[in-house]
């Protein structure tokens, strides 16, 4: 059918390849959401915008480049891990697709996430830049004294002595005992305050203290008596933020915690590059257009994921054939800490061979990382790049922008931003 | 698992109705 909808769906993006490049210069998004909740600034940890990037004016090296893409890697066995102690899986395999395998550690989801807000802590306030995630729940914060130690931040370390809303909680508390479900740790008890621990996949860990303070997400925003971890002792890849913002889907969360006043609601738009800015939103607030809902899967339903069930894939406006049980075997999960999608294997193959065929007319590239379909486009100006849209249940399709098809390394490597998992069942 | 990562959900205004069990996707300039 020759209607403008499949003409659309089959056209090519046509896309400048400078306009992939990392930039030095910050352009935040000029116009503010429209909203009457609560609304924080999101900014790439290691982009212009962020007050966080230790490199300044200089764009990441191609060694660090590589970095975030393996510490991607240990985010997902993070993930594949602790989904696998859940159902009884005797283990999680390695990766067959990454060249160098990396151990496999159980824990949290790393906390090395590359989104950043800045919230209100304490009375008054300080500000703190933690780190967005929906894979994990509980928050937490650098805080003097560091009685262990504190890795070096950006900002001042709060300081609990100079609040005068500060409290710490007690281990008979109720939420204290819930702290094990919420980390995956047992709670510790010194002098009667309750000690929490958090590991994360990369072996970066958080223990410290379980407190509750005032939290400022906005000047009119306000949320009292706030749990949060009050961390004395903190090692690990938080590279400059002061700490952790967890979303995920338990007690302990900031969106639990913030249910009566948000409804359990929240959205997020990432910035469309490293140089632009986006937002966290608490609470309904209309879009521009409307939202298409998918159910959560109820194969994630007792763990703190967001867990979605993935029907289909289409690459240059053809669905690709996979049977239904290639996604409904293992799930899916929506994470905004994890950079690049994992697919099973199975999927993951009839995309790079229909992106392939449609990419023939290319000079390949070698592989980069965990991303296995590289282009070399020296002396190339502009490229045709296929579409690609992911289906839900609910009929939702999420038409993936091209800055999120391809992975701009440098004009000579630009790759497929795509990878495999190693197992069908992972 | 499958994972949906952040760089696919760019241009993509991503919501979490906790509450009603849902997630939303709605197509943004941001």
């Amino acid at each position: 059918k020759d209607t403008a909808d499949t003409r659309h769906r089959y056209r090519p993006h046509i896309v400048k390849i400078s306009s992939l490049l990392a930039s030095n210069v910050c352009n935040p998004i000029t116009e503010a959401p429209h909203h009457k909740k609560a609304t924080l600034k999101v900014v790439h940890k290691h982009g212009p915008c962020s007050h966080l990037n230790q490199l300044g004016d200089q764009k990441m090296s191609a060694s660090d480049e590589i970095k975030l893409l393996e510490q991607d890697q240990l985010r997902v066995n993070s993930i594949h891990s602790q989904l696998s102690k859940r159902s009884g899986d005797p283990g999680f395999r390695g990766p067959k697709s990454t060249k160098s395998a990396i151990p496999v550690r159980s824990g949290q989801t790393i906390g090395s996430g590359n989104y950043i807000v800045t919230v209100g802590l304490g009375t008054p306030k300080k500000q703190l830049s933690l780190v967005l995630d929906t894979g994990s729940a509980l928050s937490w914060t650098q805080c003097e004294p560091c009685v262990r130690y504190c890795y070096a931040q950006k900002e001042p370390i709060f300081k609990p002595l100079e609040s005068t809303s500060y409290a710490n909680v007690s281990c008979a508390s109720e939420l204290c005992n819930a702290l094990e479900s919420t980390t995956g740790v047992s709670p510790g008890c010194i002098t009667s305050t309750c000690e929490y621990g958090v590991q994360y996949g990369d072996n970066s860990y958080s223990v410290g203290y379980l407190s509750k303070e005032r939290l400022t997400l906005t000047s009119s925003d306000v949320i009292e008596n706030f749990y949060f971890g009050c961390g004395q002792n903190n090692r690990g890849l938080f590279r400059g933020a002061a700490g952790l913002l967890g979303l995920s889907r338990d007690r302990l969360s900031l969106i639990f915690q913030s249910g009566k006043k948000y409804g359990r609601y929240f959205s997020y738009c990432l910035p469309s590059s490293r140089s632009s800015t986006g937002f966290l939103s608490f609470g309904y607030r209309r879009p521009r257009k409307a939202f298409k809902f998918t159910p959560l899967s109820s194969l994630t339903k007792d763990t703190q994921f967001y867990g979605l069930d993935m029907t289909g894939i289409s690459v240059g406006g053809k669905t690709l054939p996979i049977t239904a049980s290639v996604f409904s075997k293992a799930g899916t999960v929506i994470d905004s800490g994890t950079v690049i999608t994992r697919l099973p294997p199975k999927a993951y193959d009839a995309v790079r061979k229909a992106f392939r065929q449609l990419m023939s007319d290319y000079k390949a590239a070698q592989s980069y990382s965990i991303l296995d379909t590289c282009y070399d486009f020296t002396g190339v100006e502009s490229v045709f790049v296929p579409k690609i849209s992911f289906f839900f249940s609910g009929g939702v399709e999420v038409e993936v922008d091209v800055s999120g098809i391809i992975y701009a390394v440098s004009q000579s490597q630009v790759c497929l931003a795509l990878a495999g998992n190693g197992d069908d069942s992972d | 698992v499958g994972i949906f990562g952040n760089f696919q959900h760019l241009k993509w205004e991503v919501a979490y109705d906790v509450g009603k069990e849902r997630v939303g996707f709605s197509p943004s300039a941001c």
